[in-house]
């Protein structure tokens, strides 16, 4: 399904 | 007009052969972003991709579509842009961990200063902040 309001997200990256 | 898709404008305002910035281009690019309804969603992906470009002449000129698309867009893209999926994508340049060590100086000392720009500009955009004090704590931003 195609959301328009996409809210997701990944966690931040550790560098 | 002619419909162009998004990923045939960035390649245009990127393209390595362009001589000076193309601003028309870069323009063009962020006007239809705007206009289409997935459109900031695609727009961060493309850039992400090109900023990750070996040749510096385009990836200097993809982060000048993002500095630009950042000053003339709204809050649609700068949601995009404040969240770690594209955040991550630029951490990825500057970290030695993954490409900072064979990106030249140039682009990485840019992406640092358009982050930095946001914190203070969009300072609702907390995971951008966030993100910064990350690269500040690990050496990664210095001064």
């Amino acid at each position: 399904t195609v959301s328009f309001h996409d809210d997701s997200d990944e966690d931040l990256l550790n560098v | 007009m002619e419909p162009e898709t998004l990923e045939a404008r960035i390649n245009k305002a990127t393209n390595p052969l362009n001589k000076d910035l193309d601003w028309d281009g870069i323009n063009a690019f962020c006007e239809q972003l705007n206009k289409e309804l997935e459109g900031p969603p695609l727009a961060t992906r493309l850039l992400a991709h090109k900023i990750q470009s070996p040749q510096e002449w385009e990836a200097i000129q993809a982060l000048t579509v993002l500095e630009s698309c950042m000053k003339s867009c709204g809050k649609r893209f700068h949601d995009e842009v404040g969240k770690f999926r594209f955040l991550n994508e630029l951490i990825k340049v500057v970290s030695p961990k993954y490409l900072g060590s064979r990106t030249p100086e140039k682009v990485k000392s840019k992406i640092l200063e358009l982050m930095y720009s946001w914190t203070l500009g969009l300072p609702h955009e907390v995971k951008i902040s966030e993100a910064y004090q990350m690269l500040k704590k690990q050496g990664i931003v210095k001064c």
